[in-house]
Formats: C-alpha cells, structure tokens, sequence
C-alpha cells in the first residue's frame, strides 16, 4: 500500500459517500444518471466476486463491502426511494454501447480465460466508461449542482492517483497490469474536460455550467 | 517481465 493508492482509495470513497449524502439530505437525485450508477454497481459486483474466494486483508475486505453496499443503496434511492426526482429524460445516453463492447472486450482481452478473470476484466473495462452517462446528462442539460461536480472530481481522481500507484509499483515491484493500467488511462482522460471544467469554474465559486 | 494481477487492488 502507498500513498497514491491509499488517497485513491479514500477519495473513491470520498465520491461515493458525496453522493450519497448529497441525495438523502436534499432528498432529490435530480442531475444524478441513474444509468451511471447501475453501472458501477455492476462494475463492482463483477469485480468483487474474490470477496467469496480469497481473503486479501481486512482492508480489503472491508472496503470492497461499503462500495459494493453503497453502490446498491444509491441505485435503490435513484430507482425506488426518490424515483419522482430522477430525471430520466435527461439520462438518455445507450448503456448497451457501454456494455456490449466491454463485454466482448473482456473475452478477447484477458489474462486468463476463466470466468472470475473474465468478469474482472469487464468490470476493469466498464468502469473505465461507466461515467459516460453520467457526463453525456451534465452536457445535456449543461449545467451540473456544485455537490456534482464534487462528486465527480473526486471519482476522477481516484483513478487518476491509481496510475501514480501503478507508476510506483512498477519501479518498487516489477509490478504491473497492463488491462488495469490501459483501463485506468482511459478513464483518466475522459475526465480530462470536466477536471478543467472544475478547476476554472467551481474552484473559484461558480457552478458547473456549460456555454449555451 | 509479465505479471498477472494479483487482485489486491481495489
């Protein structure tokens, strides 16, 4: 464990916990893609299967088990709880142009052709472009809540620390993995507008909103 | 050389 990977971690938790919170105490989703988050919960039930197989550290353990239980809980507020606030015309983007092809993806590309492996390769390559829906509706609507954009700052930079961690790992272990390294570029770089977004407007006190 | 993962990430 090193510091990059450790800051990514608590702001991964960070991201999830801000929009939580942000719905049950304004009790809206409004802004909020639904499909984003159907998304990630996916993205962490594949991912966390080894909960069952193998024991990493209680660390692990237990943090893959708040994701996984927040994950649900904020699909359940979207869908179920607050679904008289979300706003599904807004979240139109095609999820089955996210899955499909990370799918197959994950059956051509793997490290092993096994179904836990398979399952953990797609969850890599999901959650790389799970936040496109979630962006396609702030583009959408053009604007974002401050609480958002928030939110998303401190999704996007949880990958964005992991690739230090990986950098690190590399130079202390020999330690890489091409699938997650690709994966987490790519998820880096989708963020790259919204990271300028947010440090040119919501830094300095104005609200997320794009030109007309 | 090539390492496979060995899962202990998040």
């Amino acid at each position: 464990m090193n510091i990059f990977r450790f800051l990514g971690d608590i702001s991964h938790l960070l991201a999830i916990i801000i929009l939580l919170m942000k719905i049950w105490k304004t009790r809206s989703c409004a802004g909020i893609s639904g499909k984003s988050q159907i998304l990630f919960a996916v993205v962490f039930t594949t991912r966390y299967l080894d909960l069952v197989t193998n024991f990493i550290s209680f660390y692990n353990t237990s943090m893959k088990v708040v994701y996984i239980a927040c994950s649900y809980a904020t699909v359940w507020l979207i869908y179920s709880k607050f679904k008289a606030t979300y706003d599904g015309n807004h979240d139109t983007f095609r999820v089955e142009f996210l899955v499909v092809p990370t799918a197959v993806l994950a059956f051509l590309v793997n490290h092993d052709f096994t179904p836990l492996e398979i399952l953990w390769t797609f969850s890599i390559y999901l959650e790389s472009v799970a936040i496109l829906p979630q962006l396609f509706m702030v583009s959408k609507t053009g604007e974002a809540e401050t609480i958002t954009s928030h939110y998303l700052f401190a999704l996007g930079i949880y990958r964005t620390l992991y690739l230090f961690n990986w950098i690190w790992r590399y130079q202390q272990e020999g330690f890489f993995d091409l699938i997650a390294i690709v994966a987490g570029l790519v998820q880096t770089i989708l963020y790259c507008d919204f990271f300028y977004l947010y440090i040119t407007k919501v830094l300095k006190g104005k609200k997320l909103s794009l030109p007309a | 050389h090539y390492l496979v993962t060995t899962k202990d990430e998040l």
